[in-house]
């Protein structure tokens, strides 16, 4: 079993490695990508073991095998088509939001039940009904659905998104999501950055 | 030094922790607190560790006690005032949160650059301009932003908090920022939780 820590640290490198190969660089030992990362060598070498290691000790890691293997390991090597459920402020901030796309999950479409909202475009796709993302997801074989309703219909949406075929599902709403075994949530609490930060500021201000 | 791992666990097991209170829980033992959390309880004793241990080795945690020395820990005895540069749709759904004002961090003031959304209000709070930012800083002796503007304008927006007062920002944008020593930036990338929840779903379907 991989830590949790370990899962996600994992985009981190891929994410700095990405850059590495934008401009051209061919290794990287493992010093100068914890560094970059800010983080020991060691704890690097430690994640990379549950993966089989990628290179032999002391040789520099090779940039052009090191980033699709990650990719492969985290599950982008190929595109994860997503949709999100709840087209409001947030659920329209990361439609608009092209990493996404870029980053391995392109929208296969968002859903509401406010009739005002039907048919409003962002960025090319078109806000739909939730009465139809069963059938899209299970045209397009998605496993990931997105959350953004509200606290009190999040549980109900999740039911929805199991019920079509969704195994991992992104809960940006404040509770808990009682999911059936074989489906993952991850909830995602702003609050937790921000108290992280706060604890850093605090940190600053006494020394 | 405490580890990020260790930071990031402090808002989770505060959570935890007032969800007990509130159904009237008085003790609690590291064993129960960490299984909630689905981590050991070795995990949570060392993390306790960095700040004295809370309790004698064998004895449950007090509720009680445990609450207010982990708020004060990360900083949020007393409330943390904190603005949003970037009223678009993020912004909009940040200012739309109210687990922000409830978890510690009551929202100042809302700013943006585009005239069509000055004087626009969000639960009670109207955007204003930009230009209005520093004073307000100053007259509430506010010490963190949240920055939700495109990439291309977040650096000077960051400038701008620095110059104005401003020691923590908590930054959306999808760009790394560059800041004086004595100032702490914290990147919220949705897109590491998201990957983080395409790896677990790989264990899913490939066990
Ligand atoms: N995790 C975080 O840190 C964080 C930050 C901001 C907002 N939020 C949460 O994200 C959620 C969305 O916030 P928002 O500001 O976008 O709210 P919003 O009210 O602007 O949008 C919610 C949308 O969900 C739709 N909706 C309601 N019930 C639905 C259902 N059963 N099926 C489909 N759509 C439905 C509504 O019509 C609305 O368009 C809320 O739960 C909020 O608490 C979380
Ligand atoms: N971290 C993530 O995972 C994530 C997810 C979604 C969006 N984003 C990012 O968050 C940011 C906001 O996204 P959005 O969908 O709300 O975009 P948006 O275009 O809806 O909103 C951006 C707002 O910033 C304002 N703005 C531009 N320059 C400004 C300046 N100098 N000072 C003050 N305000 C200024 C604009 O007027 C606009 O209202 C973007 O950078 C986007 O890439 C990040």
């Amino acid at each position: 079993d991989v830590p949790e820590a370990t899962i996600h640290r994992l985009p981190l490198y891929l994410e700095k490695l990405k850059l590495l190969q934008a401009i051209g660089v061919e290794d990287v030992s493992s010093r100068q990508l914890a560094e970059s990362l800010d983080i020991k060598a060691s704890q690097l070498r430690h994640d990379f073991h549950y993966f089989g290691g990628f290179s032999r000790p002391g040789r520099p890691y090779q940039v052009e095998k090191l980033v699709p293997a990650l990719e492969q390991i985290i599950g982008i090597d190929e595109p994860v088509p997503t949709i999100i459920v709840g087209a409001g402020h947030l659920g329209q901030a990361l439609a608009n939001y092209q990493n996404l796309g870029l980053q391995g999950f392109p929208l296969h479409g968002i859903f509401d039940v406010n009739p005002r909202l039907i048919g409003l475009e962002i960025r090319g796709q078109a806000i739909r009904d939730l009465a139809d993302m069963p059938d899209i997801v299970k045209r397009d074989h998605i496993l990931m659905g997105i959350i953004t309703v509200p606290a009190a219909n999040a549980q109900q949406v999740a039911d929805r998104m199991v019920e079509a075929g969704i195994v991992g599902i992104f809960n940006f709403a404040p509770t808990d999501l009682k999911v059936p075994e074989g489906v993952v949530v991850r909830n995602e609490r702003m609050a937790v950055g921000i108290m992280a930060l706060s604890f850093k500021v605090k940190c600053i201000l006494e020394s």
